[in-house]
C-alpha cells in the first residue's frame, strides 16, 4: 500500500501582461510592450528589487526554453546566471607612453599597450530573458562529429523537432562581421532547406 | 540556391541571436519526416553568392512522437465522431468466417447422417487392434504393439552353409 497522491495545484493565467515605460538613451521614454512567445515573456518589466537569484530561461538541445532557477547551496550557487565573459564587450587596444605612465622599469622610448574592453549597449539585448549563444556553446557536427556548429548554439545536429512546436534558433550575434570595418553586421536571415536523404542515411538499406 | 528554400524568416535583428521556429504540418509537404537543413545568411552576402552549406545545421522534423499514442489530432478526430474502423472490420470478419464455416458444415453432416455408412473403416480399426495373441485383455503390456502369431514371423533370408 502506499498514499495516494495528490496532484499539486497549477495555476495558469491567461493574462497579458501589461506595457510599461522606460527611460533610454539621455533621457528619451520608450513604451516596451512585452510579448510571450512559446511560454517566455520578451521585454518584461525588470523587477523592483533584484537579489541574484532570479529565475532566467535556458536552452536545451532542441531549442526548447528551461526555466532555471538560481540556489545557493554551500558557497557555490546552483544554476547560476550564465557568464558571458567577454564575448559581448568590444575590445580596443589603448598605447601609453612612457610620460603619460612614468613607470620606473619602462625605457623613454618605450610604449605600454593595454587591452580595453568597453560593454556593449544593452538596451535591447537586456530584454531578452534567454540565454544567449556564445563560442563556448557551439558542439560539434558532421558525421565524424569534427566541424563546429559556428554560429548556432541551437538546435544540435541530427535532432527530432516536432510540428506543432515552437523551437528557438540561437546563434553568436557577433559572429558575423563586416570585412573592412570589425562591425557586426545589423540584420540576418534564416533559412530552411529539404535535404534528399538515401535509405542507407535512414539506416533502412539491407547490408 | 534560396528559391530551394522552403522557408524564410525575413531579415532579423543579428542582436537579438534569437529567433522562435515554429514548426507547422505544411513543412513536411505530406510526408511524415523530413530531414531539414537551417542556414543563416547575414545582410553583406547577396542571394545570389549565399552558400547554404557554409553555416548551416542538420536536424530531422517529424509529424509527432513516434509511438503509437493517440495524438491530439487523433482526439479531436474521436470527439467529433469521425473514427477510421477499418483494421477493426477486417479483425472481426476472419472469426466471423470460421464460426459460419463451422455451423453450415454441422448441418451439412446433421442432414446426412442417414446416408452415411462408415462401419468399414470401423471394423477395419478395430480388427488393426485384434491382430494380437490371446485375448486383448491378457496382452495389456503389448496393447500398441501389433503382436503376430509365431509362425508369421518373416523368414525370407537364406541360410548359410556355415549356420547350417
Amino acid at each position: 500500500r502506499r498514499n495516494v497522491i495528490k496532484p499539486k495545484e497549477t495555476t495558469t493565467t491567461s493574462e497579458i501582461p501589461k506595457p510599461w515605460l522606460r527611460t533610454i538613451y539621455s533621457g528619451q521614454k520608450e513604451v516596451v510592450t512585452p510579448t510571450v512567445i512559446a511560454g517566455v515573456t520578451f521585454s518584461a518589466k525588470p523587477l523592483a528589487t533584484t537579489n541574484g537569484l532570479e529565475p532566467w530561461i535556458s536552452l536545451d538541445q532542441f531549442g526548447s526554453p528551461k526555466t532555471k532557477r538560481p540556489q545557493i547551496k554551500g558557497a557555490k550557487t546552483k544554476d547560476a546566471r550564465p557568464d558571458y565573459s567577454t564575448y559581448f564587450k568590444t575590445v580596443a587596444t589603448r598605447t601609453l607612453s612612457y610620460d603619460e605612465l612614468k613607470a620606473h622599469n619602462m625605457e623613454e622610448d618605450e610604449v605600454y599597450e593595454e587591452e580595453v574592453f568597453t560593454d556593449e549597449d544593452d538596451t535591447y539585448v537586456s530584454l531578452n530573458p534567454i540565454i544567449r549563444c556564445t563560442p563556448d556553446r557551439y558542439f560539434k557536427k558532421g558525421p565524424a562529429g569534427d566541424i563546429s556548429s559556428e554560429p548556432f548554439c541551437t538546435p544540435k545536429e541530427n535532432k527530432e523537432l516536432k510540428v506543432d512546436n515552437t523551437y528557438f534558433v540561437s546563434w553568436y550575434t557577433k559572429f558575423f562581421q563586416k570585412p573592412d570595418t570589425d562591425e557586426t553586421i545589423e540584420n540576418v536571415q534564416l533559412h530552411l532547406f529539404y535535404v534528399k536523404e538515401s535509405i542507407k542515411d535512414k539506416g533502412l538499406k539491407k547490408r | 540556391d534560396l528559391k530551394a528554400a522552403f522557408f524564410s524568416s525575413g531579415w532579423l535583428k543579428n542582436v537579438d541571436g534569437i529567433y522562435p521556429l515554429e514548426l507547422t504540418a505544411d513543412f513536411l509537404d505530406g510526408a511524415y519526416d523530413r530531414k531539414v537543413l537551417l542556414a543563416i545568411q547575414p545582410d553583406n552576402i547577396r542571394d545570389d553568392e549565399f552558400n547554404p552549406w557554409e553555416h548551416y545545421v542538420l536536424f530531422r522534423m517529424i509529424m509527432g512522437p513516434r509511438v503509437a499514442k493517440t495524438t491530439k489530432q487523433q482526439k479531436a478526430l474521436q470527439d467529433a465522431g469521425i473514427s477510421d474502423d477499418t483494421w477493426y472490420y477486417v479483425a472481426l470478419s476472419i472469426p466471423t468466417v470460421v464460426v459460419i464455416a463451422c455451423v453450415a458444415m454441422y448441418f451439412f453432416l446433421y442432414l446426412n447422417r442417414s446416408h452415411r455408412d462408415i462401419h468399414n473403416v470401423k471394423d477395419f480399426a478395430i480388427n488393426q487392434r485384434r491382430r494380437v495373441l490371446g485375448k486383448f485383455k491378457d496382452f495389456k503390456k503389448y496393447k500398441k504393439i501389433n503382436n503376430r502369431p509365431y509362425s508369421e514371423l518373416p523368414t525370407h533370408t537364406k541360410k548359410t552353409g556355415k549356420q547350417n
